[in-house]
C-alpha cells in the first residue's frame, strides 16, 4: 500500500491511498492478475455512516467487512491504514486475546472506525490512535483539516514506535508518504515503492497537490502494481471523497 | 538501497510524460451504500451483504481452494475454531458479523476469518 498526506499552498489538505492487497494468494494464469486481487475489485463499495439521521463519516469498504482501512470525517480529521510487518504481529496478538490476556486490546479495523466514530478532531484522533492498545502492529496515517496536520503513527501492539508529523520530523514540510516501512527504516530492496512515490511526488511539487495531482502519483509504477485494487481521495475541507478503481495490467511488477 | 527493476517493471513517474490520468467520472463506478448505526447491528449490513453475496462467497471459496492442499483441515478449523470465537468478539461487531452471516448463508467462522483477515495477514 501507499498512503499520502500533502499540503498545497493554501494549506488545504489531500490524503490519499493505494490498497495493495492478494500477495501470495493464487495467481490467475490467464489473466494475469493475483487472484484475490482480481476478486476484491468487484466489491468495492463506498460507504455513509448514519447516526441520528445525519452523515456522521464516509468510508470505502470490500463488501462484507465491517472494519475501516480508510475513512473521513467531513471537517475533522481523514484516516488510512497501511500494513506494518513485525515479529510480535497479529497471530501474536490474536493468542493473546483468545488466551483472555488483552481482553481490551481492539482489532486493527476496529479501532479505526472507533475513532471515526467517537472522535471529533484530528488531536483526539492522533491521540486515540497512537495509545489504545491493539492486537496488530500497522501504520495509520492521519490527516487532519488545518495545515501541517498529518501524520504517521507507527503502532506497536501496545505503544507507538514511531510518529512522524508533517514539517516537524517529516523528510519535507508538505507531504507524509507512507509505504509500509518505518520511517527510520530503509525499504526491501525489492519492496521499494518509498523511492518512487517520493520521486514523484518531487517531480509533482507543492503546487501540484490536488486530487488530479496526487492520483497521478499513485498512479505510478511501482507505486501502482499488480496487487493494487483501487486509490482512495480524501479532502477534509470540503468534504470530497473518491475511491477509483486501479489495475496495472501488463508487464507491472507483482507487488 | 534501492534496486533498479528489470525495465519493463522499472518505476515510471507518469508526471515525467506530463500524462494525466485522472477521471473524477470514474470514481462513479463505485457504489455508494449507507450504514445506519442507529439500526440494530444485524441489520446494519443485510441489504449490502444480499447484492453482494455471491462475490462474498467466491472470495471466501478461492481463499478455501487456495489453503485446503497445503493444511487439509483448515476448513473445519475455520468453521468451528473462528465460529465459536465469533460469539466472544466484542458488540456491535459480533452481531454485525452474524448478520452478514445470516444474509449471505456462509457459515459465521468463515466471515470471522474475512473480517480479521489483517490481524492473521500481518505475519
Amino acid at each position: 500500500c501507499t498512503s499520502i498526506v500533502a499540503q498545497d499552498p493554501q494549506g488545504h489538505l489531500v490524503h490519499a491511498r493505494n490498497l495493495d492487497f492478494g500477495l501470495f494468494l493464487g495467481w490467475d494464469m490467464n489473466s494475469h492478475e493475483w487472484t484475490v486481487s482480481e476478486k476484491l475489485r468487484k466489491m468495492i463499495i463506498n460507504v455513509n455512516w448514519i447516526k441520528n439521521g445525519k452523515l456522521l463519516f464516509k468510508s470505502n469498504e470490500f463488501a462484507g467487512y465491517i472494519g475501516i482501512y480508510n475513512g473521513m470525517k467531513p471537517n475533522a480529521f481523514s484516516l488510512t491504514c497501511d500494513d506494518r510487518f513485525q515479529k510480535a504481529g497479529g497471530y501474536y496478538g490474536i493468542i493473546k486475546w483468545l488466551l483472555g490476556l488483552e481482553p481490551e486490546s481492539r482489532w486493527m479495523s476496529w479501532l479505526s472506525r472507533e475513532t471515526l466514530e467517537n472522535c471529533n478532531s484530528y488531536a483526539e484522533a492522533k491521540e486515540h490512535l497512537m495509545n489504545t492498545p491493539m492486537l496488530s502492529p500497522v501504520y495509520f496515517i492521519l490527516g487532519g483539516i488545518n495545515p501541517k496536520e498529518g501524520a504517521i503513527i507507527a503502532r506497536s501492539l501496545n505503544s507507538t514506535a514511531l510518529l512522524t508529523e508533517m514539517g516537524v520530523n517529516s523528510a519535507n514540510d508538505w507531504y507524509v508518504l507512507e509505504t509500509n516501512y518505518d520511517q527510520d527504516t530503509e525499504p526491501l530492496y525489492l519492496d521499494d515503492r518509498d523511492t518512487p512515490g517520493n520521486n514523484c511526488m518531487h517531480k509533482l511539487t507543492k503546487d501540484g497537490v490536488s486530487f488530479q495531482g496526487i492520483f497521478n502519483v499513485l498512479s505510478s509504477r511501482t507505486n501502482l502494481n499488480k496487487l493494487t485494487t483501487y486509490t482512495v481521495l480524501m479532502s477534509t475541507y470540503d468534504s470530497r471523497f473518491e475511491t477509483i478503481l486501479q489495475s496495472c495490467p501488463g508487464e507491472c511488477w507483482p507487488w | 538501497k534501492h534496486v533498479d527493476l528489470p525495465k519493463p517493471f522499472a518505476d515510471d513517474c507518469i508526471l515525467n510524460d506530463g500524462k494525466n490520468v485522472y477521471d473524477p467520472s470514474r470514481q462513479f463506478d463505485i457504489p455508494w451504500f449507507d450504514v445506519n448505526l442507529d439500526a440494530a447491528p444485524k441489520d446494519r449490513w443485510t441489504h449490502i451483504a444480499a447484492v453482494y453475496k455471491d462475490d462474498i462467497n467466491d472470495l471466501i471459496q478461492s481463499l478455501i481452494n487456495f489453503v485446503t492442499p497445503i493444511f487439509p483441515g483448515a476448513l473445519e478449523f475455520v468453521d468451528h475454531t473462528f465460529g465459536d470465537m465469533g460469539s466472544k468478539l466484542p458488540m456491535p461487531y459480533r452481531d454485525e458479523i452474524q448478520g452478514i452471516s445470516d444474509a449471505t448463508g456462509i457459515p459465521l467462522g468463515r466471515i470471522v476469518v474475512y473480517n480479521i483477515f489483517y490481524e492473521i495477514f500481518t505475519v
